[in-house]
């Protein structure tokens, strides 16, 4: 049997908002470790990989491990008529046909109940080896995503330049150009401001910009993001949560 | 010309 409780249903429906655009159906793989997914775009080109570990549920149980297919619309569907600061738990029987989800109001007593059916979704599952990256960068999410935003309204391409002392984001399309260059620094008084740089090998990358654009989504998860890039191999962008993380491993583009 | 790569290129399919 699974009961997963989280103190704040908000967060649940803030990881389910981050990447409900981009795929459609996903396997919650619940252990006793906690609840983990992966599930890939239909182009191929966007991984999204989700790893809620059991320090961030409220409580946790997981007899035994428990697969929840689920269709993202009908699942955000319910999680829409609870309230952000609701408690939310999953329960699920060992092998469940629906999932029972619970909202409950603390202070006013009041409990609302959902099921909603699973569906047995067949979908391989690729093997992400330990990559070695060249380039790691730090910095605010929101930063991040105005960028991403900014520089995609020319093209519907992205290059992120990564050397010793500088980030370079430039787009180039018909109507014109754009860059943002941004260096590291520290913020002391405001850690989650500050923008972090380690390099091995300077990289230079180019990215589809539709699906930066749904890499985005996940920054309400997180105030930062971690970059990992590495020269002809998909890029890692991650939003770690509580405990746990999103993790989005991205294709490049590449010259003819 | 640029081409868009797949992850399938990168990672094994289990």
């Amino acid at each position: 049997m699974l009961e997963a409780k989280f103190t704040e249903a908000g967060l649940f429906k803030r990881i389910i908002d981050s990447f409900r655009d981009c795929v459609q159906l996903i396997n919650f793989n619940c252990s006793e470790k906690g609840i983990a997914a992966q599930a890939v775009d239909d182009s191929r080109v966007l991984l999204v990989s989700l790893s809620i570990n059991v320090e961030a549920f409220e409580e946790f149980r997981a007899d035994r491990n428990i697969v929840l297919g689920c269709d993202l619309t009908n699942l955000s569907k319910i999680l829409r008529c609870g309230n952000n600061s609701d408690n939310l738990t999953l329960i699920a029987e060992d092998s469940p046909d629906s999932i029972l989800i619970l909202f409950e109001d603390t202070k006013r007593d009041r409990v609302s109940e959902y099921s909603l059916k699973l569906m047995e979704i067949e979908t391989d599952f690729l093997e992400i080896s330990d990559m070695k990256y060249e380039s790691y960068i730090t910095m605010p999410s929101a930063d991040f995503a105005k960028t991403v935003r900014d520089l995609s309204q020319l093209s519907d391409s992205i290059n992120i330049l990564v050397t010793k002392d500088t980030i370079k984001f430039a787009a180039e399309g018909d109507i014109g150009s754009g860059s943002i260059v941004v260096k590291p620094f520290t913020d002391l008084d405001h850690p989650e401001n500050s923008i972090k740089v380690t390099i091995e090998k300077p990289v230079d990358l180019r990215f589809g910009a539709k699906y930066l654009n749904d890499i985005i989504k996940g920054a309400s998860l997180s105030d930062t993001i971690t970059i990992k890039l590495s020269e002809e191999a998909p890029a890692l962008f991650q939003f770690d949560i509580s405990s746990g993380n999103l993790q989005f491993y991205l294709a490049p583009k590449f010259d003819e | 010309k640029e081409n868009q790569s797949t992850l399938n290129m990168f990672f094994k399919v289990k």
